[in-house]
């Protein structure tokens, strides 16, 4: 998971 | 999805139930901050525009279309069946500089760039600071309605219990987003004065009331 972002997150 | 996360989200979920249940049974808008649930409504439909690029599950999808669509039916309740038991002057926040300075901040710390990226750094900055006109007005009262603190206690357990998550996925998954910590620990922080009068009075059958 290299992503910077908790875009899976509400 | 890890179950602090999960019990979070179902706090939040709960606490706008709360409110909705406070202006059902009491037929009242007292106490609540109109600005602050205007901001909510803001911070949804700007972090959900991934509603139409982005799929996630089943959930993810319910829980979004619940947020904005709730927060709508709250502003609509406020200004229009419940109009006459909202008190203007008590919610006097000046809440043009929250718009303003979330705007500052999207675009010094998006991580991208890109017209949804950057709505969505806007949400997590403004809602960082949408509770301050409701902790202003209860300032202000210097009391609440045992609903009401109801209300904002389990909002701010909601945020409680994302910090735990994220220390949860950096410890499992070694992610973390710089920008949703570092707001969602200041909102969290926001809360403080709040948990300790709901702590010290409200579980004790008292009534809210600041000191």
């Amino acid at each position: 998971n290299d992503s910077p972002k908790n875009h899976d997150e509400l | 999805m890890n179950i602090f996360r999960l019990v979070a989200d179902l706090m939040h979920l709960g606490s706008i139930l709360i409110l909705l249940l406070k202006m059902f049974t009491s037929r009242s808008c007292a106490g609540i901050s109109f600005k602050t649930q205007a901001l909510y409504l803001i911070v949804f439909v700007t972090r959900y525009l991934d509603l139409f690029t982005h799929f996630v599950s089943v959930y993810n999808t319910f829980m979004k279309i619940f947020f904005i669509s709730s927060a709508g039916y709250i502003l609509y309740m406020m200004r229009v069946p419940l109009k006459d038991t909202y008190n203007k002057h008590l919610d006097a926040f000046r809440w043009e500089f929250l718009l303003g300075g979330a705007g500052v901040l999207a675009l010094v710390f998006t991580h991208k760039y890109t017209v949804i990226e950057t709505l969505w750094t806007y949400s997590i900055f403004l809602e960082m600071m949408a509770i301050l006109p409701q902790l202003l007005q209860l300032q202000r009262t210097g009391e609440a309605e045992t609903i009401t603190t109801h209300y904002l206690f389990a909002l701010g357990a909601y945020r409680a219990l994302y910090i735990v998550n994220w220390i949860y996925r950096y410890e499992t998954e070694h992610h973390v987003d710089a920008i949703s910590t570092m707001a969602g620990i200041v909102q969290t922080a926001l809360y403080c004065d709040f948990f300790y009068v709901y702590f010290t009075r409200v579980l004790k059958g008292k009534r809210f009331k600041l000191p």
